[in-house]
């Protein structure tokens, strides 16, 4: 049975939609089915994988806003340039659908909902979420079994973290007990420098455990992957950014092997 | 009179408010009184300047929910570590703010209506936008002369700019006709890399004489100063952050001069 993960953080620019689209295809590559759900008005995960703009393709707004089944997920999920790998495109109109679905009963199990008839296809399911504690965030912590936090290893970013464990702690508390915390991936490490040194260490203090050892390095082959529409692997898997996902990803097998 | 302008870019982590808080204090320090608006529920302009979270202090929320004039602006506004450089402080409220407002009158006024008494004072209102096109920063938006946008030179920065563009046009052509584009300013720019010097030659090209000349370079000073409250020119007034945030404060009075 599949393992929904929210990838979250409603601090921006953190590396959210490169951990789940690369964390996604180094499990993909170790040949699990894994399914990506673009969760962002921003669409940079379908963007990110050669899904560019297209009024005529289904995405998530279409299925998420749609009275009753009357469009399965199942009928918006594509394959991608990787074998395993299928996404759940987004669109523009995505930064709507939290005012749509404000009058809707039950409008936090929306995409919950959506998943149901179709987890058990995949290993792992990753939910790329928007920069933002909205109502798309919230219908992803809602129907995921776990919260997975890229950060990045400064001060401001650290500042939001209280925000969202509040808010996991509230969704726990109400709408699915069920939610744990995952773990707090560093992004964009750069142990050079002081700052980055000293967030890393407090959060290990304030986290035991919750911290993956493996830290992402800052790489400028995961920034340019984008504009080729692949996932680091494929673009460059010799590259420090590579590496380190396909560690992060052995690291997450680990972890849920005990499960 | 006050000149209003919004710093906003939906894509997240672009350096919005490092670029709001450092470009005000270095027109602060020109001796011009600047009103700085914090618009983002994670209150990283607040925190940066050394207000943190205070549930008894009221903040941009509190007004803007307030029944008809209860809370003038005024009462909200804070002297900040530097002469001529005033702030009115979020809280995590506001990101409730948006459903809220949601079924008011003129929802997209609320903002502009609470800074008309008092933009008199100010020769520059900055207003820093949470990342996202959402009622806050379309509050932003119809309260402003004009919108900043700060950039990261990455190919995920340059997808989003084609939405924001299109906001922008479909504020100006409804809400808001007297709504400019200000610039475009490249942050934590680095020459060295392709993708870099790519990516500003392409918006140099869409966007001809609306890049600003100054680009400001990645330098680990201004990560640091927020976790010390206070802008950089207070913090490290040597470092290639605040050489390069005074320039483009030089480089916004050039350009507002011959208005
Ligand atoms: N380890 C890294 N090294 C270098 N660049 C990176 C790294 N991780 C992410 N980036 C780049 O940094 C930028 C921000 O990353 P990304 O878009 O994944 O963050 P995000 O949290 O999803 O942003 P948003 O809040 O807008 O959704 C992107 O341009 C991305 O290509
Ligand atoms: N030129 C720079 N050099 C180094 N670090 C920077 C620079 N500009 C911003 N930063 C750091 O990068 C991170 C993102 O910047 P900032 O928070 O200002 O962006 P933002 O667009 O306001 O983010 P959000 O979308 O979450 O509101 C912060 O930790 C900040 O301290
Ligand atoms: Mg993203
Ligand atoms: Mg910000």
């Amino acid at each position: 049975l599949a393992k929904i993960i929210a990838v979250a953080n409603q601090k921006g620019g953190v590396g959210k939609t490169t951990t789940a689209i690369n964390l996604a295809a180094s499990l993909a590559a170790a040949e699990l089915p894994v399914l990506l759900v673009d969760c962002d008005a921003q669409s940079n995960t379908s963007a990110s994988l050669g899904f560019y703009r297209d009024p005529s393709r289904s995405s998530l707004y279409h299925a998420l806003v749609a009275e009753s089944d009357d469009i399965p997920l199942s009928t918006v999920v594509r394959p991608t340039c990787l074998e395993n790998l299928w996404l759940v495109p987004a669109d523009r109109n995505l930064a709507g659908a939290a005012i749509e679905l404000i009058s809707r009963e039950n409008r936090e199990f929306q995409l919950r909902d959506l998943l149901e008839p179709i987890k058990s296809r995949y290993s792992y399911i990753f939910l790329d979420c928007p920069p933002a504690l909205d109502l798309l965030t919230l219908n992803a912590l809602v129907a995921a079994d776990s919260i997975l936090v890229p950060l990045q290893c400064e001060y401001l970013a650290l500042e939001g973290i209280s925000a969202l464990i509040e808010t996991l702690d509230r969704v726990r508390g109400g709408l699915n007990p069920r939610l744990e915390l995952e773990g707090i991936l560093l992004t964009m490490f750069d142990d050079r420098t002081n700052l980055g040194r000293q967030v890393a260490a407090e959060l290990r203090t304030h986290f035991p455990g919750k911290v993956f050892d493996t830290t992402i390095p800052r790489n400028v082959r995961l920034a340019e992957a984008p504009s080729h529409g692949k996932p680091i692997l494929l673009y460059d898997v010799r590259s420090k950014g590579a590496e380190a996902y396909i560690q992060v990803a052995k690291e997450l097998l680990a972890r849920n092997a005990n499960a």
